[in-house]
């Protein structure tokens, strides 16, 4: 059970310091146990942004936590490969650049997980990497939505 | 598995909505107040969530398109395994017979067996993570201990 | 007692009147005492906008959510005219029309209280708005912080 | 009242910042991470609040410049009344001396006086409402019950 815990436990810190590398290049991120001999102990995360402090999680402004927890989360369920993402308007503290960021990390996680997510009109990014978007509209009393591939888009300006 | 296609019939504001999904990135978008978030409302619903906290109402009967008590709510995910074989999920809720009815490719089931049809689907079972709108803060917030129940639940 | 609750009662429901047809023409909104015979019931909130039905503020929409309790809030306060509004990304789920409607909505409240609000790049509304712009910006492991007044700026523009 | 200018020494990101607001619309603007709320949280301590969870901390040393010892936290408000006089409100934490400091129109008080001076400024007091970041949805999400105290607190 120790064996087991600490495999998926190591698989998850790797899969999140690769991604914490390519988002925040100069900055470190710890995740440990509070007890490293006790596998029932709690979880910290601890991260030190390049010229800041290391701060817990629980410190950091809101765009950043938002990127720290969604990277996290990403990085524990791609273990499994099973798990479906469904994200309601999870960009919406992060600026432009950490928009963008998170738009590619999340679509490096669909070689694992199926991702639906919802983002307002002007997050281009969390809207380029889509492979179907969906466009909803209302009219008439009524929610009007279009499912446009990504594959069909390019094959109509190809023609 | 993955959630190729979603139909809602009568969920708030989506009176006849048809949605293909693909095993990749699917983006919803669109400006304030459309039905975004109701659509994933609507899959939560038809996955067996019975919080209607969740849904925003206090009652069934909210959800119903214009609370109309003459129609029946119902929606229908396709699901595909990782063998590619594809497992059809209704639930459906009437105002006038006050009640939910749920079906497993097409046959009449009761919850119990739809919920452990979900949880054993293809042999590993349909697994989601919801992040509900406004809660990613919340989320973030999560104490050490939340975070290692976080992961043990999911290893 | 009791005149004094509804005097300051209706003079809210007016101002937020005045704010909701605005920003929402063609909408109805319902701001009543569950027992209009009692003062000290609970206060309903509904909202019925164009071509919806008729709902509580808690089935609203994210983007709606924030437009409603805003103007609430600001039409609470409108009346004392001496409480001074801190407003941390209040614009966070609102769509480029909503920042801008609720932008109009901010600036007019500025008659009746002093406004500091924190945004992000982008939102431009909510920086056209302002009288004093600060700009923060990180460097060098500090904040650094610039307050740059519109008055000035459009001096310099003239010149 | 308004506030006129706030001064900020050691708080969080903010070493030495110096700000001048208007009695009219300010916007804090810059990207994510700079320091735009450490500013609101610095006015607030300001003004007396004392909840380590308001400020993501979970020790007073948390909220000092690099968590450093040997430096002292202040933020000074000029608050202007209804009749045009200016009030100067100093908090400062000393991680060195262990405790807080409270300074209303350069003259050393208690906390006690400090907060009713600011109740009682110029005759109608300094009141603020502070929506936090992330918090806005649930405002939205209030009881009809918090609506009414809301309304009878404001009234
Ligand atoms: N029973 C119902 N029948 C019809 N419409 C309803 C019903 N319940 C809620 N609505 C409407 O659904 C709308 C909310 O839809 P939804 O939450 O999906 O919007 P959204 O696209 O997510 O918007 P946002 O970007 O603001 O979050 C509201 O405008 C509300 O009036
Ligand atoms: N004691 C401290 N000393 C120095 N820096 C600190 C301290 N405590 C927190 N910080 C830093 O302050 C930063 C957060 O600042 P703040 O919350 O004001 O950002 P923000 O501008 O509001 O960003 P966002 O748009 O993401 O909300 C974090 O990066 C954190 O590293
Ligand atoms: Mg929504
Ligand atoms: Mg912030």
């Amino acid at each position: 059970r120790e064996r087991v815990f600490m495999e998926g436990f190591n698989k998850l810190k790797n899969r999140f310091n690769e991604l914490f590398k390519e988002v925040f290049p100069g900055s470190k991120a710890y995740i440990e146990l509070e007890d490293p001999e006790n596998i029932d102990s709690d979880i910290l995360v601890y991260i030190e942004f390049k010229d800041k402090p290391k701060l817990p999680l629980s410190a950091l402004s809101g765009g950043e936590k938002t990127a720290i927890i969604l990277m996290l989360l990403l990085s524990i369920y791609s273990i499994g490969e099973d798990t479906v993402f469904l994200l309601d308007e999870v960009d919406a503290h992060l600026d432009i650049r950490n928009i963008e960021n998170m738009s590619k990390v999340i679509r490096a996680q669909k070689k694992y997980n199926q991702i639906i997510l919802v983002t307002l009109p002007g997050h281009d990014s969390m809207i380029s990497i889509a492979d179907h978007i969906i466009a909803v509209a209302y009219r008439n009393g009524v929610s009007k939505v279009f499912t446009l591939s990504k594959e069909y888009m390019e094959r109509m300006i190809r023609e | 598995p993955y959630l190729k296609k979603v139909e809602i019939k009568n969920y708030k504001t989506h009176r006849n909505t048809r949605i293909v999904f693909t095993d990749g990135i699917n983006s919803i978008v669109g400006p304030n107040g459309v039905g975004k978030s109701n659509i994933i409302e609507a899959i939560i619903f038809a996955l067996g969530e019975r919080s209607l906290k969740t849904f925003r109402a206090s009652s069934y009967n909210d959800l119903v398109y214009n609370n109309r008590k003459d129609i029946d709510l119902s929606v229908t995910l396709y699901i595909v395994d990782k063998d590619g074989n594809e497992h059809k999920f209704k639930r459906v809720y009437s105002p006038k017979k006050g009640g939910h009815k749920y079906r497993y490719n097409g046959k009449r089931v009761s919850r119990g067996s739809y919920i452990i049809n979900l949880m054993k689907l293809g042999g590993e079972g349909f697994k989601y993570v919801y992040i509900q709108q406004g809660d990613i803060l919340n989320k973030a917030n999560a104490t050490p201990r939340d975070i290692k129940n976080l992961v043990d639940d999911a290893l």
